[in-house]
């Protein structure tokens, strides 16, 4: 599974 | 988004907003390091370099904009302001953070996620941050006292990494499909890099006597 984008974190 | 998050980002908020107060009302960075304010403009502006590309929600793009807005604000006061710049302890704050800068974006270059133009600046970010608070330390260890807004800034800063910390291992736990190790290893020196000055920090508040890193 692909990693979650962490991106929605500041 | 959950409570770890939310108080980490409410702290990362307090450290900007107590910083902002000591220096637009008394008009001092006196002991404020403007190597790591610097750095730190330098992580906001290479992490939300996606600002308006994606839009996750309001508060994250209000909070970007925030933390964009006062990490450069900051920097122009302790640089072009006539007052502020006076108080800047230019001898005592000498640490190189060239020093830190290229190492971190070499790090990025190998040790990434995805070898992409903005997975590579973003992780450069994430790097840069955990050390962005060195300059910061020397230059406390140098002041001979610590002023207390400039004590409780360096706290909460070091305290909000921590909270994302927890953050961190409760997602992995509810959402199990999440995991980030260079998120958690550059979180985890970040926040460590805080120890001996939350020691100290805490033992100062405890006897109720001014803060005092030793050389």
């Amino acid at each position: 599974v692909e990693d979650v984008d962490l991106k929605d974190e500041l | 988004m959950n409570i770890f998050r939310l108080t980490g980002d409410l702290t990362h908020l307090m450290s900007i907003i107590v910083l902002l107060l000591k220096i637009h009302t008394i008009k001092s960075c006196a002991g404020i390091s403007l190597k790591t304010q610097e750095l730190y403009a330098l992580v906001f502006a290479t992490r939300y370099l996606d600002i308006f590309t994606t839009y996750i929600s309001l508060y994250n793009t209000v909070m970007k904009l925030i933390f964009l807005g006062t990490s450069f604000s900051i920097v122009w006061y302790m640089r072009r302001h006539k007052t502020v710049r006076l108080s800047y302890d230019k001898n005592n704050d000498t640490f190189r953070h060239y020093f830190l800068v290229l190492p971190c974006f070499l790090l990025a270059l190998v040790l990434n996620n995805r070898f992409t133009v903005r997975e590579v600046l973003w992780t450069f970010s994430l790097y840069l941050e955990a050390v962005a608070i060195i300059p910061q330390l020397v230059l406390l260890q140098r002041s001979k006292n610590v002023d207390n807004l400039t004590g409780n800034y360096v706290f909460f800063l070091g305290a909000y990494r921590g909270f994302y910390l927890i953050n961190w291992i409760y997602r992995y736990f509810t959402e199990n499909h999440y995991r980030r190790w260079i998120t958690w290893m550059a979180g985890i020196v970040q926040t460590a890099l805080y120890v001996d000055f939350f020691y100290y920090y805490f033992k100062s508040w405890k006897n109720n006597e001014k803060l005092k890193l030793p050389a």
